[in-house]
């Protein structure tokens, strides 16, 4: 609603009310925050977090440096934890599935660095060997095929971080990450990899949007 | 820049400060709580437009200089009040798949004003 004889100071246009040029500002604010995080409208929550999942993910997320973020606009960095869901497990094998945002426009990101974060508990005194698989959706999207594999000497409890490689990074930018974690040599009593509250598995990965169709200027 | 104050006209940064729970966001936005957007008000005479410190840049001042010496209406065009400082919002949210996601978005908040 402009008001009357009123002119903007900063650019000679009319004045709006206090309570119209308020609402715009807000309207601007919000537009500018989803626009710049490539969102169409905000998110609506389906799978709530956990508190104690939320801290442990948060100590375990390192931000970025100052000074560190990109000159050209259309390159943003962010990092992105992702929660696992456990599908199809056993005591001896556990299955994870991570769904990375697919509010953003796929093949518009690019993962450049993902770990996984899982918690084991073991008996006292021992080494136990764990392999971790990682399944990629075949050529025609049906069966998950393996990719990969990581073997791991675990000998204590408590939280272990593997860094994944290319196969699950480009998992990871098309938007879906399979795992399967495997007890080679041994039958434990129960599942070693805790999936609780505060011990949910979580991949933390870095993330470049917007970076792969630049376009430079000569 | 200047920071606007009572009835001050010239060029300046007015304060504006977006609660996320005030707009109903602080379901998504685990941090911050709100975003000091900030924005210019105010008129740039030509006097003062071509002022260090207050344009916007060097190449400003020097232009806005030219114009206030030169008669009105030769060179056309005014002067406004823009940012010429911003930093990024940092933001920790959780995205439509209830990932968690840090980011630096660049050039959000305004730090400071000065003439165009």
């Amino acid at each position: 609603t402009p008001r009357a004889g009123g002119q903007c100071p900063a650019c000679g246009g009319p004045t709006l009310e206090l309570e119209s040029q308020r609402e715009l500002l807000l309207d601007l604010a919000k537009r500018s925050i989803l626009d710049k995080l490539h969102l169409t409208q905000r998110p609506t929550l389906n799978r709530p977090v956990s508190r104690a999942a939320l801290r442990t993910a948060l100590q375990h997320l390192h931000g970025v440096p100052q000074g560190a973020l990109l000159e050209d606009n259309r390159e943003q960095e962010c990092e992105i934890i992702s929660f696992a869901e456990t599908g199809l497990s056993t005591i001896n094998q556990t299955r994870l599935d991570f769904h990375f945002s697919s509010d953003r426009t796929a093949g518009d990101r690019e993962v450049q660095q993902a770990s996984l974060m899982f918690f084991v508990q073991l008996p006292s005194n021992t080494t136990w060997t764990l392999k971790v698989r990682v399944l990629v959706l075949g050529p025609h999207n049906t069966n998950l095929t393996l990719a990969t594999q990581y073997l791991l000497e675990v000998d204590a409890s408590g939280w272990h971080q593997l860094p994944l490689g290319p196969e699950a990074q480009a998992a990871c930018s098309q938007g879906h990450l399979t795992l399967e974690l495997v007890l080679e040599g041994q039958v434990a009593q129960s599942s070693v990899i805790l999936g609780g509250a505060a011990h949910r598995p979580f991949v933390a990965a870095r993330v470049r949007v917007g970076g792969k169709h630049q376009i430079h200027r000569r | 820049g200047i920071d606007c104050q009572g009835g001050s006209r010239m060029c300046c940064r007015q304060e504006f400060f977006v609660d996320f729970r005030e707009i109903g966001w602080h379901d998504w936005i685990i941090q911050p709580e709100g975003y000091a957007m900030n924005f210019c008000i105010g008129q740039c005479p030509l006097h003062i437009a071509g002022m260090p410190g207050i344009a916007a840049s060097f190449h400003t001042a020097v232009l806005n200089l030219l114009k206030a010496n030169t008669a009105a209406g030769t060179t056309g065009g005014g002067s406004c009040c823009v940012p010429t400082a911003r930093r990024p919002l940092s933001l920790l949210y959780y995205d439509r798949d209830s990932n968690i996601v840090k980011t630096d978005i660049p050039d959000m908040v305004v730090e400071a004003c000065g003439c165009s």
